[in-house]
């Protein structure tokens, strides 16, 4: 909230559209404004009625630079929009800066999204510090039909004005929770390595930690890679070809860098992998035996990436190979010589040489916790 | 960070100062500091508001413009600030 928590001291709110963007159709605007309006609307008291003359509490316009509030905007990216905390005058105005490209998907900024961060503000909600908040002060696309606010949106909302007073008939799906590092319960989807770095992937989120750093931060996978799925099932680097290989399903992505590779998502059946397979729990790359090992179920398979072909005899069980590991993991990945497997709150250190369990921990401690 | 690295990266140390004066009230105490360059901010100030915003954004508290503090200014966002007292 902002300071002295600020927010409108009655329910019904008006707003006004004062000009248009040429970017997309005015009725294209007119649904964006009315969807991010009713996102907070669905969850609260509050009731906006759009007038079409006159002073509003929420007067919504384009503009490009110094656009008449002393805060201009910067051209193309960097600022997109910003709007007022609730009160009289200027008060929840939402300005969108024009020199942006507004879009009704995701090639530009979405003004739906970009529109429901700000009637935020304009409502009395602050920049939250949670990467999985629609109030977080960075921009990050995400598909508008699966957009829902996380528990802490609607936290904020409803500590100012409380729930929605209507019954509802199928009653709204819990808010998506952001993972947290001290979670006794926490456990990864995916593990690998980056150029050094070391990513924890978590629903939609990754830890992104670097070997000096103790501290891992929590970041959304869209933020960085827009054209990845939201949430993956393994990952590995491919650390030879300097790129990091995430799959999801049945299909696996190529990223270099921030960029995903052209030509992607591909089949995992390119690796031999047969169809009846249709997740992939964990990968890990070996580097010492350019092996990538894929693990579904309680089996695994041995890609030799030299070769380019699956190893004969395959799949064969996790138990049968790996000593001391549980019968399905969670994720893998591979550090001098050594395997880590996780499954659930635990980890595995598996000694490649020796051929054993050296030692079994709890997995927070690499997310800082 | 030593003098060195930031005249190293005179951009990176525009954008951090216009960031953090947009977001994080740069102007401060260090404002009524008599100084012959009117853009002076001590060093000081600028490290303690690059720890307000890596602590905002869950980063490492280092007070220095490394990649990653740079990564998540050059992205995207909204103009409102993050930390301000509003009138």
């Amino acid at each position: 909230h902002f300071p002295g928590t600020i927010k409108w001291k009655k329910d019904k709110i008006t707003y006004r559209i004062l000009n248009y963007t040429p970017d997309i159709s005015s009725t294209d605007v007119d649904t964006a404004i009315w969807r991010a309006l009713k996102i907070w609307s669905d969850i609260t008291p509050l009731k906006f009625t759009r007038i079409f003359e006159g002073e509003a509490d929420i007067m919504i316009s384009f503009g490009a630079r110094e656009h008449g509030d002393n805060y201009p905007f910067d051209g193309a990216n960097g600022l997109l929009a910003h709007a007022f905390p609730p009160a009289a005058g200027i008060g929840g105005d939402t300005h969108f800066d024009e020199d942006e490209t507004w879009t009704m998907g995701s090639n530009g900024y979405n003004l739906f999204l970009v529109a429901a961060h700000e009637f935020g503000h304009a409502l009395g909600l602050a920049h939250s510090r949670d990467p999985g908040a629609l109030m977080f002060p960075t921009y990050t696309f995400a598909s508008v039909n699966e957009f829902r606010l996380s528990q802490d949106d609607v936290s904020g909302i409803q500590a100012l004005y409380g729930a929605s007073n209507e019954i509802k008939p199928n009653p709204r799906p819990q808010p998506p929770k952001t993972p947290e590092k001290c979670d006794p319960y926490l456990s990864f989807d995916a593990v690998a390595g980056l150029r050094g770095e070391m990513l924890f992937f978590k629903d939609r989120f990754f830890w992104r930690r670097h070997p000096q750093m103790p501290e891992a931060q929590l970041t959304l996978i869209n933020s960085f890679w827009p054209k990845i799925p939201a949430k993956i099932d393994a990952a590995y680097e491919n650390f030879e070809r300097d790129f990091l290989v995430v799959i999801q399903g049945n299909k696996y992505w190529a990223v270099n860098g921030y960029d995903v590779m052209p030509g992607y998502p591909k089949n995992i059946r390119r690796f031999g992998i047969p169809s009846s397979v249709r997740k992939i729990d964990a990968a890990v790359h070996i580097r010492t035996t350019s092996k990538t090992l894929f693990f579904a179920g309680d089996q695994y398979w041995s890609f030799d990436e030299t070769k380019r072909a699956m190893d004969e005899g395959y799949p064969h069980l996790i138990t049968d190979d790996w000593p001391g590991i549980p019968a399905r993991v969670d994720a893998a990945f591979e550090q001098h010589g050594y395997i880590y497997f996780f499954r659930g709150p635990a980890q595995f250190l598996y000694n490649i040489r020796e051929q054993r369990v050296l030692q079994i921990d709890r997995i927070n401690q690499w997310v800082g916790c | 960070v030593p003098l060195s690295e930031i005249e190293k990266n005179e951009e990176d140390w525009q954008l951090a100062q216009t960031y953090l004066n947009r977001f994080y009230k740069l102007k401060d105490s260090s404002a009524g500091f008599a100084s012959k360059n009117r853009n002076y901010v001590s060093k000081s100030s600028l490290s303690n508001k690059i720890k307000k915003m890596q602590e905002f954004f869950g980063l490492e508290i280092t007070g220095n413009l490394d990649s990653a503090t740079m990564g998540i200014m050059e992205k995207p966002r909204c103009g409102v600030p993050d930390v301000a007292e509003y009138n």
